[in-house]
């Protein structure tokens, strides 16, 4: 699994 | 997904009805200040990166425009309140007692120690996501203070906490089907949603069951 930001949620 | 849609519409139908009870009763009875302000800055500090041309989508943009304007137009209308409701707005500030700096410095400090990069926007982007965790604070605080509650302060964070419920199953979906997680998000998200479960709580009693039960 990929851990990082996920900035395309408000 | 679902979830996330219904969450972010869940948060805008929070927004909708603060504002349209506030500007249709002409009543601020039972709000706190400190949280609209705390959200205007959650929203100020989060969505910086409106003006670093980083493009996600219409619906992205929009929505993003939309909680910035519509959270410093609630603390306008509300400071408004002070020339037109003097009596009003002082009850409101003697009953809005919680202090925010013991929030504003632990989520600078959260910020500083998790972050996803050593950058200002990332360390604004991290502080605004712990303070908008805890935010609501003095607006449960000052429920419980009252005792009582307007139909307004009960539906109007019932929504912004089931907002951040959906989210939190949303974060699960995306976990699941894309494989992403965001570390500081999901911890910063059932904080958040903690803070409501006693909330959640009185709120079953009370409006589901029909009782007329205590505050939190």
């Amino acid at each position: 699994h990929v851990i990082g930001p996920v900035k395309d949620e408000l | 997904n679902l979830f996330r849609i219904f969450g972010d519409l869940s948060h805008l139908a929070s927004i909708g009805i603060l504002l349209h009870t506030v500007r249709s009763t002409q009543s601020i009875d039972g709000i706190s200040f400190k949280t609209q302000a705390l959200y205007a800055l959650v929203f100020m500090t989060r969505y910086l990166d409106l003006f670093t041309w980083h493009w996600v989508s219409l619906y992205n943009f929009l929505m993003k425009v939309f909680f910035l304007a519509s959270s410093v137009y609630i603390v306008v209308l509300l400071q408004q309140f002070r020339t037109k409701n003097p009596i009003a707005y002082k009850e409101m500030v003697l009953q809005d007692t919680f202090k925010i700096h013991f929030l504003l410095l632990g989520s600078l400090v959260a910020g500083l120690c998790f972050h996803h990069r050593f950058t200002l926007l990332e360390i604004l982007w991290s502080f605004s996501v712990w303070l908008e965790s805890v935010a609501i604070l003095p607006q449960l605080f000052m429920l419980s203070k009252s005792g009582r509650a307007q139909s307004l302060t009960v539906h109007y964070i019932f929504a912004l906490g089931l907002y951040r419920f959906l989210y939190i199953f949303n974060w699960i979906w995306r976990y699941v089907s894309e494989a992403r997680v965001d570390k500081i998000a999901v911890v910063a998200g059932i904080v958040q949603t903690a803070m409501y479960s006693d909330f959640f709580y009185i709120y079953y009693k009370k409006v589901i069951r029909g009782n007329a039960g205590n505050l939190p």
